[in-house]
């Protein structure tokens, strides 16, 4: 998954 | 990550801890054979914690978290979404189904139709959002839910005469965390190119105003060192 679309935060 | 995003993460556990600590006080008090004066305080007064917003926020991490097993970010990412799905759910267990917990809980107080905040918040996740997705909705649905979901809460803390410490606290805590957040995305902002989420950036801050209100009461209970009390 590209990062952009990921959500990295909780 | 930075300090700020890890300071709102562990504000936001403490919140989560501090509920179940009251849990649990509610819980091995009861188990007494004769009430002591805490106990029976805290078991004729209502806990003050509203069914309403612990159920609202376990939909919220269930319609955030929904990435867990497809998307891994860290270790600590999804350490820290199982706690916060772990602790959501079963909170929502213990006051509903917990023989003892439940007794705390005043449902006559605890009026407020939740069902009010999750509708629009699923039509305007469906109008405004980054990517029409089923998993990018419903995550766009969890932030708006979010910004609401202590409603309920707040309502009920205006009912209950006294609010005991660990309810202040935990709305304290709670509303803390998305303030930290605030901090942590202008950060990114300067620190990261190309890292803009108005959505997430607008609920977060309509969020965080919700608390307004309930920060100066609380503060300014701290510092006259009263008892907290919201205006009804």
């Amino acid at each position: 998954t590209d990062q952009e679309s990921a959500h990295d935060e909780l | 990550m930075n300090i700020f995003r890890l300071a709102g993460d562990m504000t936001h556990l403490m919140s989560v801890l501090v509920l179940l600590l009251k849990i649990h006080t509610i819980k091995s008090c009861a188990g007494k054979s004769y009430p002591c004066s805490l106990c029976f305080i805290l078991l004729e007064s209502s806990s003050g914690i509203s069914l309403k917003t612990q159920e609202l926020y376990a939909l919220v991490f269930a319609t955030r978290y929904l990435d867990i097993f497809t998307d891994f970010i860290s270790v600590y990412n999804t350490i820290m979404k199982l706690i916060f799905l772990g602790s959501s759910f079963s909170i929502v267990w213990y006051i509903r189904r917990h023989k003892i917990v439940r007794r705390s809980y005043d449902k006559d107080q605890d009026t407020f139709r939740h069902f009010f905040l999750v509708l629009p918040c699923l039509l305007l996740a469906l109008i405004i959002n980054e990517k029409f997705t089923f998993k990018e909705v419903l995550w766009t649905f969890s932030l708006y839910l979010e910004a609401v979901a202590i409603l309920p809460q707040l309502i009920l803390l205006q009912r209950t005469r006294n609010i005991d410490n660990l309810t202040g606290q935990y709305v304290f805590l709670l509303g803390a965390y998305r303030a930290l957040y605030i901090l942590n995305w202008i950060y990114r902002y300067f620190t990261e190119p190309h890292y803009v989420h108005w959505i997430t950036w607008i609920s977060g801050l309509v969020q965080t105003l919700l608390y307004a209100d309930f920060f100066y009461y609380y503060f300014s209970s701290l510092k006259n060192n009263v008892k907290l009390k919201l205006p009804a």
